[in-house]
C-alpha cells in the first residue's frame, strides 16, 4: 500500500496518532500511549480498480471485465479506497471496579489501503 | 487543505483542519469504546497503587495461545480483580468484584485462580482451606458452594486454580473467598495488607462468540 504524502489524491494510507493524554484517557488506559487510527483516502480512477495491496492477477481480472463491460457501453461500478491489511490493537485499562483488563480488540489498525 | 479544497475521497467541500481532528478524535473514542463494549469511559471508583499494578502484571500471561475471538467473533479478556479484605471470626473474608461492564453477548468465565502471598516462618506447612461463597438465588446471604484445601510450605506468591464455582460467580460479577487456616499457623501469616501484596484473581473471559450464537 501507499501512504499519504502532501497532496496526494490516489488512493493511500493516512496515518493519525491518537494519543491518549491529550485525549485525557491516560488515567485509566494503562498501555499503549496511544491509537494508530490510520484511514484510507484518495480516489480510485477505473484503470487502477484492484491496485495495490491486492494481488497483481485481482488487477488484471479487474481490468478484463471493465474492457468487457466498456464494450458493452455499460461502464463498471465504482471502485473505492479500503483497508487491505489490518492488525489488532492491545489494550491494557481500568475498568470502572478498579480491576485491570487486558484484551487484543482485532483489526482496530490500518496496515494499508488500497482500490475495491 | 484550503477551506476552499475538495475532500480527497468523496467531493464534498474539505473540513478545515481543527473541524477535522476534533472529527476523528470522536471517531477513535467512539470506535475503541464500541469494541470494549463500554457506552462510556470508565470513572475509577478506587485507585490501584503502581506497586500492586506492577505486582500483578507479572504475573499476567500474554493472550491465550490459539485463541482465535475472529473465528467465532468473540473476544477474550484477561481480568484482574483486587480483593476487597476483610476478618470475622479468625477468617479472612476477600471479595472481587468482576465487573460486568462487557456485558453485551454475555460473559463466559473461561479460567479463574486466586494469587495470594504467604510470609511462612521458616520449616513449616500450612494448611489452608479456601470456601467459595455465592449468593442464594433468592436471599441475600452467602452460602458454601464448595471448597479446596491447600498446602502452602513455602513465603511466596501461590496461585490455587478455582473451579466451575467460581467461575459462575465470576460471570455473575462478584466472587466472595474465605480462608481459613487449619492448625496453629497464625492467620496473620497471609499478607493480605501491604500494596505489593494484595490478594487478587485471574478471570479468563469471552464475551460474545460461538456458544452465544448457538444459544439464540
Amino acid at each position: 500500500g501507499i501512504d499519504c504524502q502532501g497532496g496526494s489524491r490516489m488512493c493511500c494510507r493516512q496515518e493519525f496518532f491518537v494519543d491518549f493524554r491529550e485525549i485525557g484517557w491516560h488515567d485509566w488506559i494503562i498501555q499503549p500511549e496511544g491509537y494508530a487510527m490510520n484511514f484510507c483516502t484518495g480516489q480510485c480512477p477505473l484503470h487502477v480498480a484492484g491496485m495495490p495491496g491486492i494481488a497483481a492477477s485481482f488487477h488484471t481480472a479487474v481490468l478484463n471485465l471493465l474492457k468487457a463491460n466498456t464494450a458493452t457501453g455499460t461502464a463498471g461500478g465504482g471502485s473505492c479506497c479500503v483497508p487491505t491489511a489490518r492488525r489488532p490493537l492491545s489494550l491494557l485499562y481500568y475498568d470502572r471496579d478498579s480491576n485491570i483488563v487486558k484484551t487484543d480488540i482485532p483489526d482496530m489498525v490500518v496496515e494499508a489501503c488500497g482500490c475495491s | 487543505p484550503r477551506a476552499d479544497s475538495q475532500c480527497l475521497a468523496c467531493g464534498e467541500p474539505a473540513l478545515d483542519l481543527k473541524s477535522q481532528r476534533k472529527l476523528l478524535l470522536d471517531l477513535a473514542k467512539r470506535s475503541i469504546l464500541d469494541k470494549l463494549h463500554l457506552s462510556h469511559r470508565p470513572t475509577l471508583s478506587r485507585p490501584v497503587s503502581r506497586a500492586a499494578l506492577r505486582t500483578a502484571l507479572q504475573r499476567l500471561h500474554g493472550p491465550p495461545k490459539g485463541a482465535h475471538p475472529e473465528a467465532d467473533n468473540g473476544q477474550e479478556y484477561e481480568i484482574i480483580s483486587f480483593a476487597e479484605t476483610g476478618l470475622s471470626n479468625n477468617q479472612t473474608r476477600l471479595d472481587f468484584r468482576v465487573s460486568s461492564d462487557r456485558t453485551v453477548g454475555g460473559m463466559e468465565v473461561q479460567q479463574a485462580s486466586l494469587m495470594f502471598f504467604v510470609q511462612l516462618p521458616p520449616n513449616t506447612t500450612w494448611t489452608l482451606k479456601v470456601r467459595v461463597l455465592v449468593l442464594g438465588p433468592r436471599d441475600a446471604n452467602l452460602t458454601l458452594a464448595t471448597q479446596h484445601l491447600l498446602e502452602v510450605d513455602a513465603s511466596g506468591w501461590h496461585q490455587l486454580f478455582l473451579g466451575p464455582e467460581a467461575q459462575a460467580a465470576c460471570s455473575q460479577g462478584h466472587l466472595t473467598l474465605e480462608l481459613v487456616p487449619e492448625g496453629q499457623v497464625a492467620q496473620s501469616s497471609v499478607i493480605l495488607g501491604g500494596a505489593a501484596h494484595r490478594p487478587f484473581v485471574v478471570a479468563r473471559v469471552r464475551v460474545g462468540g460461538k456458544h452465544r450464537v448457538r444459544r439464540h
